[in-house]
């Protein structure tokens, strides 16, 4: 998993 | 997900529902930017284009159409309700915007993750939120007086901006890889859109007496 590139936020 | 994403979330969604509450109960949308509202469904409707190609938490998902449809609604409301379009501030309300979505647009353009639709949109999406709040504070600004209801949706808006930069810094903090430069600096110029409307609504807070800015 690439946390920086999952757009996670809203 | 962190205790402060949370709040930002909640902020956000609190100030949505006084909004529509506002609209709803005393039929009116005085004191309310339609250009502010507008940019914000422009926002949502860019940013959550990766609605239905990723899916992240069920949380995710509802909160993106609960943000999509309740500024839709709000736009639709302020332009053709019978009712609350009459008590829109049109004279007041004549913020140029669309120099404020070309130039973002032109932003995310230059600076993006990656250049792909989805990651332009995303970016114009980023960009154009951290100035969307530029009308309604121009419109409150000249109209001096601030209903309560009005004064509050302002105030949760950037407190959900503020929540927002503590989790950044938490996720800094606790995530390895956590870089996220584009949200990060928007977000930090959004939040300071908000500097000066904060410190009147503290002091009229303080002192107990109704919302007022200086001309």
């Amino acid at each position: 998993r690439e946390p920086s590139n999952v757009k996670d936020e809203l | 997900m962190n205790i402060f994403r949370l709040a930002g979330d909640m902020t956000h969604l609190i100030s949505v529902l006084v909004l529509l509450l506002k609209i709803y109960a005393t039929k009116s949308c005085s004191g309310i930017s339609l250009k502010t509202q507008e940019l914000y469904a422009m926002v949502f409707l860019a940013r959550y284009l990766d609605l239905f190609s990723d899916f992240i938490s069920l949380y995710n998902t509802v909160m993106k159409l609960v943000f999509i449809g309740s500024s839709l609604a709000i736009v639709w409301c302020m332009r053709y309700h019978r009712v609350v379009r009459r008590s829109y501030d049109r004279e007041l309300d004549t913020f140029r915007y669309w120099i404020l979505v070309g130039a973002c647009f032109t932003l995310a353009l230059v600076l993006h993750e990656k250049f792909s639709f989805q990651e332009v949109f995303w970016a114009f999406s980023i960009y154009l939120e951290a100035v969307a709040i530029l009308p309604q504070l121009v419109l409150l600004q000249r109209s001096g007086n601030v209903d309560n209801l009005t004064g509050q949706y302002v105030f949760f808006l950037g407190a959900y901006r503020a929540f927002y930069i503590l989790n950044w810094i938490y996720r800094y903090l606790t995530e390895p890889r956590f870089t996220r430069w584009i949200s990060c600096v928007s977000g930090l110029v959004q939040t300071a859109l908000y500097a000066d409307f904060f410190y009147y609504y503290f002091i009229s807070w303080k002192n107990n007496a109704k919302l007022q800015l200086p001309a």
